[in-house]
């Protein structure tokens, strides 16, 4: 079947994600992809919405997306 | 502000600094001004003292780079990671490496190489990133007029935590 090109949301989950691994010390799990999203993904994301000083929703919302977008340092936010 | 784990810092106030490339994206003299104002926003607050040198191997080795540059932390090309830097140790700690496909500049348009420097070499003398959206060490980047610059006192009291206020001040 054709594989189709990610859509807008997933591209930002993938973004984020992205984001998170480098920035926040997500790590890769053996558990599927649903069960990590319902668990340190909402964690990381918790912890990055604090350290911003956004509103902590634990879910990827267009502030969160907002910051994640803007230029950088490369050094991680939190220890590994 | 905040430290790295174990607070690292550097064991002598007495640092080297090499520029082992530059950026065309400006001249070899604004590229030595920049790094050098940079060092000197850090030195102003503490009895660190900076000396440039020109082969070997310094404690604060200074290159611009694309993606992948040798230290299994590849940058992203344009935008997103603008820079990064290792905190104080051996080796490969307290270098600062800028990602070449950015556009640096001495002035407000692209990414103003004093500002980002002055912030890669908080890292390179031992500050992590603060949650203060004013300090210097704050992660996003965002412009001020380096004529103007004054380290926020968020970034002096997390530096002098490490090294200790300026002797000669």
């Amino acid at each position: 079947v054709p594989i189709l090109p990610p859509n807008g949301r997933e591209q930002d989950e993938e973004m984020a994600e992205t984001y998170l691994k480098r920035f926040y010390n997500l790590t890769e799990e053996t558990e599927p992809t649903f069960r990590r999203s319902f668990g340190q993904m909402n964690m990381k994301l918790s912890e990055m919405q604090k350290f911003f000083g956004l509103k902590v929703t634990g879910t990827l919302d267009a502030d969160t997306l907002e910051v994640m977008k803007k230029p950088r340092c490369g050094v991680p936010d939190v220890a590994k | 502000y905040s430290t790295f784990p174990n607070n690292p810092k550097w064991p002598t106030n007495k640092l080297t600094y090499r520029i082992e490339n530059y950026t065309p994206d400006m001249s070899v003299s604004e590229v030595d001004s920049a790094l050098q104002k940079a060092l000197q926003v850090w030195a102003q607050v503490t009895p660190l003292r900076f000396t440039r040198i020109y082969s070997g191997t310094a404690d604060i080795m200074i290159s611009f780079g694309a993606k992948a540059h040798g230290d299994y932390y590849p940058f992203d090309g344009p935008g997103g990671t603008l820079a990064h830097a290792f905190a104080p140790s051996v080796g490969i700690g307290g270098d600062a490496h800028f990602d070449e496909d950015e556009t640096f500049t001495s002035g407000s348009n692209g990414y103003n190489l004093f500002l980002v420097a002055a912030h890669e070499f908080g890292h390179a003398l031992g500050l992590s990133h603060s949650d203060d959206p004013g300090a210097l060490m704050f992660p996003i980047y965002s412009y001020t007029d380096p004529n103007s610059f004054s380290l926020p006192r968020d970034d002096v009291r997390g530096i002098q935590s490490l090294y200790g206020s300026n002797p000669d001040v």
